[in-house]
């Protein structure tokens, strides 16, 4: 464990308390797309199968639980108990574009051809895209409430914090993996052109607004 | 090198 892990689990955690506390506190889940939050549940269910065979730590085995947890709790606020305020109109992202591709590449390039590692491997993939539809979400609606570019921002601060975990983890322990390094990368980038908006709007009190 | 020897990240 280093710094650059710790916080970037953090940021994830964090990310992931302030969406669970914006839609319960405001009783509604305008602005976010459940369409990702699927996304998240698939890749957290299929990469925390390791709960099952593999022990590493406590603290890996309870943030794995309290990601699966927030994660089907999210989705049972936006398509249940708060399903009349979900944005259904505009989260029209089409998912299953963004799983199969990432269940065939899973298939084609992974470490080893064994139903955990591959599973493993679809979620490092699904979850470099997993975003898009959020990001296709606030591209429609032109603009996004301060607190969910907070979490945008927490949750794309997230892999970025790991990229340098990952220099680190070359450096210090002869440690690394190509597949999670590349697909972490693609996930970082994805989130640029929302960090640029973040960094010289949200941050000087503007809401985030896209051009028209 | 190890690569991916255990998966302890999250």
């Amino acid at each position: 464990m280093n710094i650059f892990r710790l916080l970037g689990d953090l940021s994830h955690l964090l990310a992931i308390i302030i969406l669970l506390v914006k839609i319960w506190k405001t009783r509604s889940c305008a602005g976010i797309s459940g369409k990702s939050q699927i996304l998240f549940a698939v890749v957290y269910t299929s990469r925390y199968l390791d709960l099952i065979n593999a022990f590493i730590s406590p603290y890996n085995t309870i943030m794995k639980i309290v990601f699966l947890a927030a994660s089907y709790g999210t989705i049972y606020l936006m398509y249940m108990k708060f399903k009349a305020t979900y944005d259904v109109n505009h989260d029209t992202f089409r998912i299953e574009f963004l799983i199969a591709p990432a269940a065939v590449l899973a298939l084609i390039v992974n470490h080893a051809f064994e139903p955990l590692e591959i599973l493993w491997t679809f979620s490092i993939y699904l979850e470099s895209v997993a975003i898009l539809p959020q990001l296709f979400l606030v591209s429609k609606t032109g603009e996004a409430e301060s607190i969910t570019s907070h979490y945008l921002f927490m949750l794309g601060s997230y892999r970025a914090l790991y990229i340098f975990n990952w220099i680190y983890r070359y450096y210090a322990e002869n440690h690394y993996d190509l597949i999670a390094i590349v697909a972490g990368i693609v996930q970082t980038v994805l989130y640029c052109d929302f960090f640029y908006l973040y960094i010289t709007k949200v941050l000087k009190g503007k809401k985030l607004q896209l051009p028209a | 090198i190890v690569i991916n020897e255990i998966k302890d990240e999250l």
